[in-house]
């Protein structure tokens, strides 16, 4: 049989942020299982620090460059999209008989008449928000039960955020607080009806969760000792174990590969409302490795053997693992991935020789930022970024403005990951 | 530290293949925004935003 997949992507989630990295107050018992009995992978990369070109990498298996999601983030009103031409990875599978959903977050686009919706881009189902759920006034409405209202005004002068069902906006403003539940039932759902007519499936479930503001529904609130953000985090694990039970209770686990990891490095100027990096440098916005370095874990119950894995990959690299392990052609395209199944079968070292570092706003006059090769890292630029600001080091901050550097500034990041101590290469 | 001398010649010699193979796409994001592209729940209702109002219940 066809395996079926199931993608996690978490928002605005550092390195440092989850039970089994380490963090003292973070309650993810679902995540911490997905790892204990699957591949982990401690060198892993988004290709941008910032939401839509991160997507846009995901879903193709290219750079955002090449796509266009750059330079920052689609916003309600963009005219623009993810073109309809690039190929994703639903559309990949779609031609070999898979079912595709998606819930949560697309941030791909909108467009006249929903031109760059999800339904336009290979995906059968799609329940969600199709942008960041601050991007709409959010000081009236209810972020956590029973009426504790969101943390700050969000963007004000725009529409309230809308939840919308296949093309249909249901809900404008969403309701935060039952929207969990809500793609908890869906992704049941969908798993069961695709497991009951044998049918293989993909789903997508980019979470909003932990982004700013963070929310959660009653399951979640006050039960973490982290606070909002530890509970929004609580709230999408819990999701993480719905659908970890449904795929056990509907017997297709051990036929299904389930991908976790998150789109871009924590959003620091958010605080304690923020995520957490842990050692790495920096968060969101800057191309340290804070902003762009993820925990990522592989699992596939009888078939990937749990551990450890140091080999470099990317989010890059699922569409081609995907492609190859359903058997599909690969889109007819330039593409930055490659597969990763050395990796997954035979904790090998892999198929990925280096990572390149693009910054929020790529040109062709700058390039690439920093590149990664083996161990090493070189900065040819660096900046802070607001998204990092109130971090103590100051390279993070927005006054860190660009600062090219000759010789680049070079990291081994197997003995310094906090890219504290540069070589020297005078 | 030759070796690291090395290493970064190896590294700039990887970053200019990538650079030279790399055609950018036309920024969608640089096409700019309209607010009548908004997605609201009831298109001809006003005024907009405030007017965009469904099916919350909470």
């Amino acid at each position: 049989a066809l395996p079926n997949f199931v993608l996690l992507f978490a928002d605005d989630l550092g390195f440092g942020d989850l039970g089994f990295a380490g963090h003292p107050t973070s309650l993810t018992p679902n995540l911490d299982r997905l790892a204990a009995h699957g591949l982990r992978f401690t060198d892993f990369y988004a290709t941008s620090p910032v939401c839509s070109p991160s997507r846009a990498s995901l879903l193709t298996g290219r750079y955002q460059t090449r796509s266009g999601i750059y330079p920052g983030v689609l916003y309600p009103g963009s005219k623009g999209g993810l073109p309809l031409n690039e190929t994703t990875i639903a559309e990949v599978l779609k031609p070999l008989g898979y079912a595709t959903a998606m819930m949560g977050k697309w941030h791909l686009g909108y467009g006249a008449n929903g031109t760059y919706l999800p339904t336009r881009q290979g995906f059968d189902h799609y329940l969600g928000i199709p942008y960041s759920h601050d991007m709409g006034p959010c000081h009236n409405l209810t972020c956590f039960p029973p009426d504790v209202k969101c943390y700050g005004s969000c963007d004000v002068g725009t529409v309230t955020v809308p939840l919308m069902n296949g093309e249909t906006i249901t809900q404008q403003p969403v309701d935060f607080v039952n929207l969990e539940d809500s793609y908890s039932t869906f992704a049941t759902e969908f798993i069961r009806s695709s497991a009951q007519k044998s049918q293989p499936f993909f789903l997508y479930y980019p979470s909003h969760h932990t982004h700013y503001p963070q929310f959660a529904g009653w399951k979640s609130v006050g039960r973490t000792l982290r606070g909002p953000f530890g509970d929004a985090l609580l709230e999408f694990d819990s999701t993480v174990g719905n659908i970890l039970h449904t795929l056990k209770e509907t017997g297709v686990l051990n036929n299904t590969l389930v991908f976790f990891t998150a789109d871009n490095g924590p959003e620091l100027m958010r605080m304690s409302r923020g995520g957490n990096a842990g050692l790495l440098k920096c968060g969101k916005g800057t191309t340290y490795e804070g902003g762009m370095r993820e925990p990522a874990i592989a699992y596939w119950s009888g078939v990937i053997k749990p551990g450890v894995t140091h080999s470099l990959s990317s989010t890059l690299d699922i569409l081609p693992t995907f492609a190859r392990l359903a058997g599909a052609p690969l889109p007819d395209v330039q593409l930055d991935g490659v597969d990763m199944i050395d990796i997954l079968f035979n904790h090998g070292a892999g198929q990925r020789k280096a990572m390149f570092y693009y910054p929020v706003d790529p040109s062709e006059k700058y390039g690439v930022f920093a590149v990664r090769m083996g161990k090493y890292k070189a900065h040819y630029y660096t900046r802070g970024s607001t998204h990092s600001d109130p971090n103590p080091d100051k390279d993070c901050q927005i006054i860190s403005l660009l600062k090219y550097h000759d010789p680049p500034l070079l990291y081994d990041l197997e003995s310094d990951p906090s890219e504290h101590y540069s070589l020297s290469v005078k | 530290h030759p070796e690291l001398v090395s290493v970064l010649q190896n590294i700039s010699q990887l970053k200019d293949e990538f650079e030279s193979s790399m055609q950018f796409g036309e920024s969608e994001i640089g096409k700019g925004t309209d607010r009548n592209l908004e997605p609201c729940c009831n298109p001809q209702c006003s005024p907009k935003p405030e007017c965009c109002h469904c099916g919350t219940t909470h």
